[in-house]
């Protein structure tokens, strides 16, 4: 059975899709077979990898309302063991429709039980709110990575993020768990940084991942080349990074 | 009449708080009326001028009900001539309340004709998200400005959002138009940013404010001391570009 990751936070613009899209290609640059998908009508997953979703091709719109399976959506993209459910806009719609379905919530749930077990981790990109698409990826979870921007409102967000959770966790989910806190976008050079993460150990310590992504102009520029940043530059500060995260998620396994 | 305007973008993290915020402050101080509505969840407009919504204030949600009015929940703060209409994470509820009422998109608009009119400019605070929050403020206003990440994600979304625009403008706001589009955090060190900005001039010329928002720490400092940038550190670069941004705005009205 694979480990199932949600990467949520309904704070906008903290780093979600730049941790799913790194994070997932790290992991397969690690041996691992990883299954990515894009669950954010925003589709900035999908064209991190190049896809720009298509009337030709299924997404993950149509796996969520039963048209096609995991199996026949999911498109290898490199690096090797990397798999990629894409979204278009058109996923707003999929709202709607989940909306009028009896058990909605655990929609996707039931999809991943099926035809994945050749998958080591899932890893699902969510959108900034608290909707039922992200609520649908809290309940398929094993386990959530909160992105966490080195900034004031990031903390303010936390407590409403853990709170769902818990909702979470009581109604639908009784297994989910916490991954860990990853802190993003932290600048040395701006004493906001160190504030911050300082807060977020104080009152999470155990929670918060030892890994810490530094900003790094190039995790903002690989999406304009279709591709992660390990492909684009292995050797900068934020690949290295995300290769740290890989294995520091992956000895947590092997424990 | 009020001005009324939505600062709006489905990306998270672009600078649509930070734009609400200062720039409200900034027209009240060059002599202005403005009410400041936080139509977000998040209430990071709220907490940005120190307010924390409780059970015993009024807040937007008590609003958009109908059971308290305009006049009853503004708050003033300081700069002279600036009124807060707060809100807290119980927004989310208005969402649900909302979709069950006949003409749910026109219900801010109707309650902005009653008692606003000692206002010269209303702005909006808007989620980062497309859902029923944001169709409200789209509705109820008389333009849109779009704050623009100088990013490449940045460039994704503003189709999405023109379209958007588009539809509210055909099916429930015929006079809407767009402001304009706002550069924000550009940063001179990068040159992903100067490459976006001239993307976006290039498609949207006319549409781009002159005025751009540079990245400077100042900006997301302030809101942890319960002020805008303008009564934290009036001198640095963020006060003085929306104090600009304002005198641009205001230039336009007295054409
Ligand atoms: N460590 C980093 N260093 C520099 N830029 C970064 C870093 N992480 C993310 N970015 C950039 O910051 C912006 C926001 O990141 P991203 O889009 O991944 O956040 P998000 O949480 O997915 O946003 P949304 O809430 O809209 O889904 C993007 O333009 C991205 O390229
Ligand atoms: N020009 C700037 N320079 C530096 N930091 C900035 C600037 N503008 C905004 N910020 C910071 O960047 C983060 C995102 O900005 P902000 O919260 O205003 O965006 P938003 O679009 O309102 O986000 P959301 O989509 O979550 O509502 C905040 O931490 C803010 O303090
Ligand atoms: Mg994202
Ligand atoms: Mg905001």
């Amino acid at each position: 059975m694979p480990k199932v990751l949600a990467i949520a936070n309904q704070k906008g613009g903290v780093g979600k899709t730049t941790t799913a899209v790194n994070l997932s290609a790290s992991l397969a640059a690690s041996g691992k077979k990883v299954l990515l998908i894009d669950s954010d009508p925003q589709a900035n997953t999908s064209s991190s990898y190049g896809v720009r979703g298509s009337n030709e091709i299924p997404t993950f719109y149509d796996v969520l309302l039963g048209k096609v399976s995991v199996k026949d959506s999911a498109i290898s993209s490199p690096p090797h063991g990397l798999f990629l459910v894409p979204s278009t806009p058109d996923l707003v719609a999929a709202e709607v429709e989940l909306l009028k379905i009896e058990s909605r919530e655990s929609v996707l749930r039931k999809i991943l039980t099926r035809d994945c077990d050749s998958y080591n981790y899932i890893i699902i990109d969510c959108p900034p709110s608290l909707g039922i698409l992200t609520i649908n990826a809290l309940t398929a979870a094993d386990t959530v990575i909160i992105p966490l921007q080195c900034e004031y409102f990031a903390l303010e967000g936390l407590s409403q993020l853990l709170y769902t959770i818990r909702i979470i966790k009581a109604k639908f989910n009784p297994g989910l768990l916490i991954e860990g806190i990853l802190l993003t976008m932290f600048d040395r050079r701006n004493k906001l940084s160190f504030s911050v993460a300082k807060d977020v150990k104080k009152h999470f310590a155990k929670k918060v991942f030892r890994t810490i992504i530094p900003r790094n102009v190039r995790l903002s520029e690989s999406p304009s080349h279709g591709k992660p940043v390990l492909l684009y530059d292995q050797k900068c500060p934020g690949a290295l990074a995300y290769l740290k995260l890989a294995k520091e998620l992956i000895a947590r396994e092997e424990k």
